[in-house]
């Protein structure tokens, strides 16, 4: 494939060719008839000169268009962007002229992204909150233990201080 | 019906026909200078060359003549030339998706699954927070568990030193400590009682 | 109207760009 500078290189140059071509000498000479009879090698010179400059000047208004709009780097770089997109068959994907609804799939990429951590942020708090969870069901039954140990040791020492009683109230007697 | 080419103004910064028009009137305006400089040219050749019978006005119908063929022709291979650039250089094939729209593709979305997503995002953020508070509330709980936990060893402890206090005095336990005690004081009533027949 | 086509496509160029980084601004401030 031809790049796309070269490409409008040349159909400056054909474009140049064939209006140089209309414009013969013949042409010309036909024209200024008159003043050709009178002045033949004058007039090949001028018409000539008329030829170079019509190109020249032509060639670098093509210089200058190039340059204003950087034309050849964003046609090298389309030619880039057409390059990749070869193996590409169907139509692509184009403006619909709804904003809001273009800027949906432009938005899509961040807002999933921000699900996802949001998602992964939820289920390791979820994951901690379960340890959380577990530890308490954990500690709540340890409390339960050491309320049952007090309590058997609270009822074993009251049944001995009742026993105490007994023994000291046998003792007095 | 005119194509607007927006995509590729998009592209450009400029629509295609706009750049042509440019360089249509650029290219006319050199043939027209250039035309213009020939006939000052020749004119004054003529002023030079003494009893000349050529009028300026004749060489003006001249150069009307040339240059009305000149622009035809210049109309027509600019037309061409116009149609190639606009298919072939200033174009975005239509299979051709701009790097910027990128995502257009890569992830097509309508409008109802972004308010889907932004839903979900909302309830995830709402979860979330509801998560956060359950933390809040488990940790308050462990941290009440610490303290009635260490009051509850406390007591414990407070046990254990009642029982060590048995332990001090050579039994292991209270029970022990009381039954002792009793041995040790019917023994001490034994030896009064002994005493108390001695002295009698 | 060739006023009107740049203008409409110059801003389908630029504002997505604009509009997201405002958004990225939003997203990054709900996480902080």
């Amino acid at each position: 494939t031809i790049s796309r500078v070269k490409l409008l290189d040349t159909m400056v140059d054909t474009f140049l060719q064939k209006l140089v071509a209309a414009g013969s000498y013949k042409r010309f000479s036909d024209c200024y008839k008159r003043f050709y009879q009178l002045q033949p090698d004058m007039t090949q010179r001028i018409y000539d000169k008329f030829i170079t400059q019509l190109q020249a000047s032509i060639r670098e208004e093509i210089c200058e268009i190039k340059e204003e709009g950087n034309l050849e780097a964003v046609l090298n770089s389309l030619d880039k962007i057409v390059e990749e997109g070869r193996d590409r068959k169907e139509p692509a994907w184009r403006p619909s002229g709804i904003p809001e609804k273009d800027l949906c799939s432009i938005m899509a990429p961040y807002f999933l992204q921000q699900r996802d951590t949001l998602r992964h942020h939820v289920q390791k708090q979820e994951a901690k909150n379960r340890q959380l969870a577990d530890a308490i069901l954990a500690g709540r039954k340890q409390v339960e233990e050491l309320q049952l140990q007090i309590q058997a040791r609270q009822q074993a020492f009251q049944a001995l201080h009742r026993e105490q009683r007994e023994l000291l109230a046998v003792l007095r007697e | 019906s005119v194509d607007p080419m927006t995509y590729e103004a998009q592209f450009f910064g400029f629509t295609p026909q706009t750049c042509m028009l440019r360089i249509y009137i650029a290219f006319q305006d050199y043939l027209f200078e250039v035309m213009q400089a020939v006939e000052q040219v020749i004119l004054k050749k003529l002023d030079g060359i003494p009893g000349c019978e050529i009028s300026p006005v004749q060489i003006r119908k001249c150069t009307e003549k040339f240059l009305c063929f000149m622009k035809g022709r210049f109309d027509n291979l600019f037309g061409k030339m116009e149609e190639l650039f606009l298919q072939l250089i200033l174009r975005i094939p239509p299979h051709i998706l701009l790097p910027e729209d990128k995502c257009q593709e890569s992830h097509p979305c309508s409008e109802e699954e972004i308010q889907l997503l932004q839903q979900e995002i909302e309830q995830l953020q709402e979860k979330y927070k509801t998560e956060l508070r359950t933390r809040e509330a488990l940790l308050a709980e462990l941290e009440e568990q610490k303290i009635v936990q260490a009051k509850l060893r406390q007591t414990l402890t407070l046990f254990d030193e009642l029982e060590n206090v048995g332990r001090d005095r050579g039994t292991n336990d209270f029970r022990e400590g009381l039954v002792f005690l009793v041995q040790n004081s019917r023994k001490l009533q034994n030896i009064r009682d002994n005493v108390e027949r001695e002295s009698k | 109207f060739d006023e009107i086509i740049v203008d409409l496509t110059t801003k389908r160029k630029q504002y997505p760009r604009k509009i997201l980084e405002c958004v990225i601004k939003t997203i990054k401030a709900q996480h902080e």
